[in-house]
Formats: C-alpha cells, structure tokens, sequence
C-alpha cells in the first residue's frame, strides 16, 4: 500500500512538473509531502511558481492561475492514469483568451485517450471541440438539447 | 470505455424524457446561463452513485426531481440512465454495453439498475470504484471547484494520490 | 435608528423589484425581512424566482443566475444610495454573452451618476467602457499599466 | 466625488511608481493572467483602510509589499496613494481634492496620511465612513464574490441595509 502510494505520488509529480511549465510557458510546479516519514497519512502540498515570479503562498495567485494550476495538475494525472471520460463544468471560466487556447490545445492531444465532456461558455473551447450540444429552454423553466457535429 | 448516451427523465430541469447520444472525443455543452448545462453534469455524478444532496445544490436529495414550473406541475420521480461501451472490459463485468439506471420517488425511495436487473446503491459504487470515474475522483469537476483542489487542506489533497494508486 | 432601517430595506426592496426582471427579462425579485417584529436585529433573505420558474432554494439557481441576482442587487443598491464609485472584479465571469450585454448596458445608464473601473475579461463589457487601462508584465513579475481612451 | 488617480509603488506586482489617471465614467482594466489588474482592486482596497491580510489574498499585511522576482529583490516597503475630487464636497474635508497614502515597511510599522499630513488608521476610516466608499459596503466587489451576497447568511446580509440607512 504504502509503495503504490510512493509510486503514484512520483509519477503524478514527475508528470505536474511537465505540465505546469507547458501551461505557464515556464515556471516550476512541484507536489510535496507534508511528512515523507509517515506515508499512511502523510498530506500533500502543491508548490507554484508562475515564471520569473518568486515562490508565495498560493493563495497570493491570481484567479487565472489558480484555475490554470488546477487545470494542470488535472492533466498531470490524466496522463498517469487517465479516467475513460472528464466531465468539466466552466473550468475555462477564469482564463484569458490565450490561456483558454492552450487548455484547447491540451484537450485536443488528451481527447483521443479519453473522452472529454466539457460545459463552457468560452470561444476557444468550442473551437477545440469535434461536437456541440446546445442546451435551451425555449419553453421557460424546461431545458431541451440539440447536437451539431462540428467536422 | 466511454459513454455512449445519457438519458435524462424528471430531472432538474429536464421535465421530459431527452437523450443525448455522444461519440468518443470532445464534446462541448453550451447554452444560455440557466438552460440546465450544469444540471446535465449533476445528473452524470448522480447516475454514479452520488450520496449528497449538497453536492448537487440541493438541500434533500429530493431537490433533484422536476419541481414544476408556471405552467407545469412538478414531476413524482426522476431517472437517469446512462450507457457505457465496455468491450474494452474497463469495468469488471462481463458486457460489451453497461447500462445504469438511477430512479428516485418524492417519497426518497429510491431503485438502481445494471443492465435491466436491481441492484443496491452500493453495487454501482462498486462497478465504478477501480475505474477511475467514481465521483470522488477528478473526473467530474463541478462548477466553480477547479481551484478548490489548491485552497483545500494537504491532508484533503492526498486523496488525488490515493485515488490514482 | 429603526425607522432609518425600514425605509432603507423599503427603498433598496422596490428597486430590487425593479433590477430583477431587468436582468433576467422577467421573472421576480425581492428581499424579505426574517423577523418583521424585530427590525434591530432581523436578517434579509433574498428570494429570486427566474422568468416561468418556479420559487426554489437560491442554491439550486445556475453560477450564471446567482451573479446575475447579485449585479441586479448591486445596482438595486446604487439606484436608493449612489457611491461615488464602484470597483468590480470580473462580476462578469460567469455570464453568457448575452447577459454581459445586458450588464453592459446598465454601467452605460449609472455610469453618469456614479464611477466605474471594472476589470473584466470579456468583450462586451470592454465595449460598454470609455476607457481601457491594459495591464501587463513585460517584465516577469513586475506590473506596468497603459490607457487607451476609446472614444 | 470621483477617483482622480491611483499611484501604486511596492505594492504587490507593482513593484516600480504606477500612476493611474482616472477620468469620470466607466473605465475597464484588461491584461493577462497573472499580470496585476486584481492587485489593483486590492491596492484600493488598502488604501481606504483594510484591516484584514486575508481579504487580500495574505497571511500577514506584509504579504503586499513587493516580494521580488528572479531578477529583483523584495522591496522594503508598499506605498499607495489615491486622489479624490471633493468638489462636491461628498466627504467631510474642506479640501477641494483629497490624497490618501498609506505605506507599509517590513517591520509592520504603517503610516497613514492624508493631503500629506500623518493621521491614524481610523481617521482615514472615519474620512470614508459615511460616504458609502467604504470597504464593508458593496461599492469594492472582490473577485469571486459576487454570488457571495447571496450564499450568505441573513444575518450577515443586514448589513447591505444598514450601510444605506
Ligand atoms: N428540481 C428542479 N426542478 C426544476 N428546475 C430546477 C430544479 N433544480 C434546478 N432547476 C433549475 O435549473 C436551472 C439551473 O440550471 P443549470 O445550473 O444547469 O444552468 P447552467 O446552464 O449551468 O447555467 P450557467 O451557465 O449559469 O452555469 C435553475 O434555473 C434552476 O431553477
Ligand atoms: N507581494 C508580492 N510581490 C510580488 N508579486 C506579488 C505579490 N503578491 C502577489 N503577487 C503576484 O501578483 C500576481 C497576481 O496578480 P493579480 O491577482 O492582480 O492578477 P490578475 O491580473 O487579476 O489575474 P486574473 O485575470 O487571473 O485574475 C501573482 O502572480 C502573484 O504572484
Ligand atoms: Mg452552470
Ligand atoms: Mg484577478
């Protein structure tokens, strides 16, 4: 138990490390233990450093980076062990224009290993996406959906 | 393994029976604020096997079922079912196709199924829980929690690695 | 003290009932007083009721419909006592395009009684400004700011 | 009554003298991720005389002075001032234009003054007590908590009433 712990806690690390400078175009990601002596209940710190920036507190970063760190450590863990499908609801919400096409970018390479559902509101996501579901209540208070398959 | 359809009847928002048939890949849902996006996604948790209420903004379990609007009464159940291709046996039980069907009555009785047969809540727990899929997982991430994964205390976050082992 | 109280909640109530169905096109709004015999200490709910849906708990509402609710109670606000000026922080990342429009709008009608700086990552709400002040970081964790005047 | 001006220096990602004109109206502030525009928020913020570090993203007040980059070293002070018309004379100064400064050093020592002449912290709360500026109002929203108005409790709410009695 303990070694597939050990085991999941280095890969998903070396894998953040790949992914957090890919979003941030530079910079330094990193998780840590709390306590590598006990890893039954050892807890797990995320380190960031968005580039150039000097480390701080994480909750000294902006909303888009927050959101981005998230996103990243997500596909860290996709690609150590990716679940059949992700359904993410506006996790886009927070990121500027450019951010939102590096999260489509990433989203298109995962998306033939797993299959990705995401709700958005944003452009680029859509343009990253093979099909639509519009959702509407054209009679008030009762949603309905319609499909439109993009390529 | 993916999902290849969701039907949802009575829930939320979704008064009437609607199926939404999805292809591998990406897929993005849009739509006006309030149309019920979010609603579909809370319906996919539910469907796996999700035991609080307050996950899925409500108060009791109950809040899911179609409450009625101006011009439609409330509904006395709502059902979900959703479709999964397994012919890569990702899930371990012996189908090419696994459908799960969640049903719950105004009176909080409730009925799971696999594949047509009863099963308890426990069962579907079960079917999801090696998968990588089940809601306790990152798999689905709700409205507005993206950041919640790095304000959340580090003891909280060695479930990320837990579930991954 | 207490009739200073009453006529607030009066005043700032009507106009709710007013904002609401601005915004959300229909639909009704308004505050209600949780112990009308004790105005010292009574608290305020907030019952919104979207156009042709029915009264449900407020957290049942969509992220789109709760910051909505919360910009038609801002302005409600600013309608009963003006403050000479407002500073939002993305208020308007959870709307659809077309309730940014709508938001757009109303800055455009206060925004002669009252000042606005709104930082915002979408188009409409930059269209509905006189002016736009960039903010960037040519050099890595350092911030440097440029206006545009726009008409 | 309206902002003239913003001059930020040491403050947060801010760490060279920014000057900020402010017309009337309704201006937008737009950048990348990261770059500074909520600082900005918060630099108002502080100088109408915050109180809590946590409100602005701190764990201590010192956590707004510049910390340094990898090309830069932390600076040894924050400093912000802003310039108010009072023409209308909305605040109870007989100035025609107020300047606010508030400075903080590492040591935790801050300085307070207004149209340049040292006061305390609560004068400078006292000065926007009245005029529905200040920071326990609504006029300052934070990012992300626009829906908090409405997740908050009653009782707490009250409060939007008694700031505009
Ligand atoms: N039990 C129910 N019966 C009927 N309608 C419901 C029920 N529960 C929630 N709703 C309605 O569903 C709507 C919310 O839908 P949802 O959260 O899916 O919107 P959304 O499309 O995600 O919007 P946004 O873009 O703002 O996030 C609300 O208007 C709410 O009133
Ligand atoms: N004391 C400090 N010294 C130097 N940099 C700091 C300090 N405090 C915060 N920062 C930096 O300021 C940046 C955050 O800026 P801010 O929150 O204003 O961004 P933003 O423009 O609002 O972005 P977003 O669009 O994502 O909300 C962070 O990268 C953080 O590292
Ligand atoms: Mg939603
Ligand atoms: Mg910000």
């Amino acid at each position: 138990i303990i070694r597939k712990f050990k085991e999941a806690f280095e890969a998903i690390n070396d894998s953040f490390k790949e992914t957090f400078p890919a979003f941030f175009q530079g910079g330094y990601g990193e998780l840590q233990l709390t306590d590598e002596d006990n890893l039954l209940e050892t807890g797990v710190d995320i380190i960031v450093q968005p580039p150039g920036k000097r480390l701080q507190h994480l909750s000294l970063l902006s909303g888009g980076e927050k959101a981005l760190s998230g996103i990243a450590l997500m596909f860290a863990i996709l690609k150590v062990k990716p679940s059949p499908f992700y359904v993410l609801d506006e996790i886009d919400a927070a990121l500027d224009d450019a951010n939102v096409m590096r999260f489509g970018d990433y989203l298109q390479k995962y998306g033939t290993d797993s299959q990705f559902l995401v709700i958005t509101h944003r452009q680029g996501t859509m343009e990253a996406s093979e099909t639509l579901y519009g959702v509407t209540m054209a009679e008030e208070g009762v949603s309905k959906t319609v499909s439109v398959k993009l390529i | 393994m993916y999902l290849k359809s969701l039907e949802l009847q009575g829930f939320k928002s979704f008064a009437d029976k609607t199926k939404i048939e999805l292809g591998g890949g990406i897929a993005a849902v849009v739509g006006p604020n309030g149309s019920g996006k979010s609603n579909i996604v809370e319906a996919i948790q539910w469907v796996l096997g999700e035991q609080s209420a307050k996950s899925l903004r409500g108060h009791k379990m109950q809040d899911v079922i179609f409450n009625g609007t101006k011009k439609r009464k409330p509904l006395g159940m709502a059902e979900i079912s959703i479709v999964l291709d397994n012919s890569d046996h990702a899930l371990d039980l012996d189908f090419e196709e696994i459908k799960v069907t969640r049903r719950l009555y105004r009176s909080g009785e409730g009925e799971y199924l696999i594949n047509g047969k009863n099963v308890r809540l426990k069962d579907i727990h079960r079917l999801f829980a090696d998968s990588g899929i089940g809601n306790d997982g990152y798999a689905v991430i709700g409205q507005g929690r993206i950041s919640e994964i790095l304000e959340s205390r580090s003891e909280d976050r060695r479930s990320i690695v837990e579930e991954t082992a």
